[in-house]
């Protein structure tokens, strides 16, 4: 039978059976596996397991990195999600916004 | 100090973990469990018991920088917790992980826990130990970068990898202890990691059972910036509590 698109991605077969295990794991679901979103978030998710072994290799500590539930997010998304906009000593929240010569910049 | 301090390791001290979801509410979920655990440690209130367990809900409602899922300071919980002069119980006021700004209803409840002060403790993680065994728990600020990809052991960071002067997120300090790691040297076949234990707010299933730790004694991740907690009871001398190991 016709090759889908899937089955023309370049990407290695057991990366996808792990992004699988993963929304599986996760409960993640995606639009169809042939869809755009799902092709993006599998590139990120890849992304992901190459940083979490990088992390692995450069730790001096005992720590194990790797596949997590927030591993289908960008390093923005995450930040988004879970972090302060403005990193706590960058520009305290008690001071007041201060307009600037340049519309719209504050 | 002790070698160990671990306070989930007695009960009634530290509650359960919970999960943030899409709402950016880190430091009132920190602030609150400080609280909590403090006055869990004066035998005040058990802090497992269903009514008490996040009092963040109203530290969002009331926060004094509008809508607290946008994220915000542990020390403006404390100022919220001050200026309502305690906290409502999880009945009267049920946590949700949305906002609704300017709908604060603190003044319509009684309150089952209070404040006296909060103080930050210095950037010293000897001192910042010494206070968490004879007091309780802290409230600490990192930089999470680390955390997206991280499952268990010991985080040692390198400030080029995890920026200490970048924080932007809200944890409560629960305990301290070391664990003896096997080395290739056969100078010291065995090495001693000092670490801290953090309780996070991103569900169970994250971390070590909702919790994870930081390497102690290089300012990993920034954890010695922001180290705040809340007073419970007149500073009146008193024997300083100790944390079971």
């Amino acid at each position: 039978d016709s090759l889908g698109p899937q089955d023309l991605d370049p990407r290695p077969l057991e990366l996808k059976e792990v992004f699988k295990l993963f929304q599986v794991q996760f409960n993640r679901s995606y639009s169809n596996p042939a869809g755009s979103e799902h092709s993006r978030r599998l590139d990120i998710f890849a992304h992901n397991l190459a940083k979490a072994q990088q992390l692995q290799e450069e730790d001096l500590g005992t720590a194990e990195f790797g596949m997590t539930s927030l591993s289908d997010l960008t390093e923005e998304e995450f930040g988004k999600i879970f972090g302060h906009q403005k990193a706590v000593g960058e520009v305290p929240r008690m001071g007041r916004k201060v307009g600037s010569e340049q519309q719209g910049e504050t | 100090l002790p070698r160990t301090c671990d306070w989930r390791n007695k009960a009634g001290i530290i509650s359960r973990i919970k999960n943030q979801e899409n709402c950016k509410c880190c430091w009132a979920m920190a602030a609150a469990d400080n609280i909590e655990a403090l006055w869990g440690i004066r035998g005040r209130i058990r802090a497992c018991s269903p009514t008490l367990s996040p009092f963040a809900s109203e530290l969002l409602d009331c926060n004094r920088c509008g809508d607290g899922c946008q994220g915000g300071f542990v020390w403006d919980a404390f100022i919220t917790v001050l200026n309502n002069s305690g906290l409502a119980s999880e009945k009267d006021y049920p946590f949700k992980a949305s906002v609704k700004t300017h709908r604060c209803l603190a003044n319509k409840y009684r309150k089952v826990a209070w404040i006296q002060d909060f103080i930050m403790l210095e950037d010293n993680e000897h001192k910042i130990a010494q206070y968490l065994a004879t007091h309780g728990p802290i409230t600490v600020t990192i930089n999470m970068k680390l955390l997206q990809h991280y499952k268990k052991g010991v985080i040692k960071a390198k400030p080029t990898t995890c920026d200490p002067q970048l924080v932007n997120h809200s944890v409560l300090l629960v305990g301290f202890g070391a664990e003896t790691v096997s080395s290739q040297s056969h100078l010291r076949p065995h090495r001693s990691t000092p670490y801290w234990i953090l309780k996070n707010s991103w569900g169970a299933h994250w971390g070590e059972e909702g919790y994870f730790r930081l390497h102690r004694g290089s300012n990993s991740c920034g954890i010695t910036k922001y180290p705040f907690t809340a007073r419970v009871d007149q500073p009146v001398r008193k024997l300083p509590v100790s944390c079971p190991p």
